[in-house]
């Protein structure tokens, strides 16, 4: 479903170049449960942002579907992501000036849901994260790990064909971390959603069927998970 | 030399109060390593508030070395800080338009230090946490854990008396958050530094003294570790 072929991204001047990611080659197969792991700074948010259409590569190509994203303008790509991806963002980018329910019900409506049906879906999966009692609590009004969770819930909301979740337990304990790899797995099993997460987790390790560790912004190997 | 008494904090309206601490009282003793534990939403960073001055108690006392924070006013509450306290954000609250030695630099600045021996210092601690490589970056230049980094460098500049450490290894791989464990604990053995951490990361609990527990604002239970 999703194919990264020689994806390489550099950052910085052309005096003081960043490689964060060098020649990535990978194929992710649709419904499955693919982690990226890896060290701080390896590379693994800006695969992200690769493969969600968030920022372009300056090498390779990077295809969801068949359609090669190079290929599509800014607003083709925003139109692309709203309607095939959920992204949970390592910094979860909530809307300050909203609450839970509207942060979540956001792209229900983008997606032509009727406001009514947008907020009941909202409701719904802010409830699997067990957020129903801080529905209409503000991200300054609500804990770090709850904020995440509303990031989680907002991504789960259109249920997407693909579910991008960087770092999406890295501010919950262990009982809710848990509580959310398994609702993500779920999503998996039922819906079929091919889930790709970025995570220092190991929680995550059985869950997942492939793990892919990074290293200095390169493949270092592939790991099927009845292996480990 | 941390003595929190009856401390209490209400959130929200008359009407749908949220009461986030509920009548805590535990003590921190001069150059412990204290983490706090519990369930995302039990209160870890709203006490955390309480005991750096960065909000008021709803009821109860905080006292600092026989300082009580509620008699200070805010002016005089941020000097405090300034001088005694090293704050790990769980949002790492960085200043996107500087880059990671300056932001690290400014507690330096603040205590009174001069530019170049500030940045002297800031660098030197950025080595320490492994940003050697990344000095002149700014936030948005940074991956997740790099910028945690920078915020638990900042932490650390001034060397000071007591460090809160909002989820500090939230956004770090297992190796990364075991070096800044470790970092921590070297500064707990060597110079005497009163170390409590917010966390979620059970690497934490070998090197912590004690565990306090949270559970829904009111402390659960307290553990010594050897008795783990
Ligand atoms: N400004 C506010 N108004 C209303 N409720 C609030 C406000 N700030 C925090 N809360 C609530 O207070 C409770 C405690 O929040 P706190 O941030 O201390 O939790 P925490 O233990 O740090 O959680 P986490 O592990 O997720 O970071 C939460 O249930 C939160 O929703
Ligand atoms: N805009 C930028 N300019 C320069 N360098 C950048 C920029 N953005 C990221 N980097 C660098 O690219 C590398 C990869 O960053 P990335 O955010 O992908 O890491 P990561 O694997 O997600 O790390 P973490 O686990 O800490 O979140 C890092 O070393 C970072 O410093
Ligand atoms: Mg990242
Ligand atoms: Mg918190």
């Amino acid at each position: 479903l999703i194919k990264l072929t020689g994806v390489s991204k550099v950052y910085g001047s052309e005096s003081n170049p960043v490689y964060a990611l060098r020649d990535v080659t990978v194929e992710i197969f649709k419904g499955e449960y693919l982690s990226l792991m890896g060290p701080s700074g390896s590379g693994k948010s800006t695969l992200f942002n690769m493969i969600g259409g968030l920022d372009r590569c300056t090498a390779g190509t990077v295809e969801i579907g068949g359609v090669n994203l190079g290929r599509l303008n800014d607003a083709e790509m925003a139109y692309f992501r709203g309607r095939h991806i959920g992204y949970i963002f390592q910094a979860y980018n909530l809307i300050p000036s909203y609450t839970a329910i509207k942060n979540v019900a956001l792209p229900a409506l983008f997606a032509g849901a009727p406001p009514k049906e947008a907020e009941a879906r909202a409701v719904a999966v802010l409830e699997k994260v067990g957020l129903g009692h801080r529905l209409t609590h503000r991200p300054q009004e609500l804990s770090g790990g709850q904020q995440q969770r509303v990031a989680i819930a907002r991504a789960l909301v259109n249920n997407p064909t693909i579910i991008l979740g960087d770092e999406p337990t890295g501010n919950l304990d262990l009982k809710t971390g848990e509580e959310i790899i398994e609702l993500l797995a779920r999503f998996c099993k039922e819906f079929g959603t091919t889930i790709v997460t970025a995570t220092h987790d190991h929680k995550m390790l059985k869950t997942s069927d492939r793990i892919v560790w990074i290293k200095d912004g390169a493949v270092d190997r592939v790991e099927e998970t009845h292996t480990l």
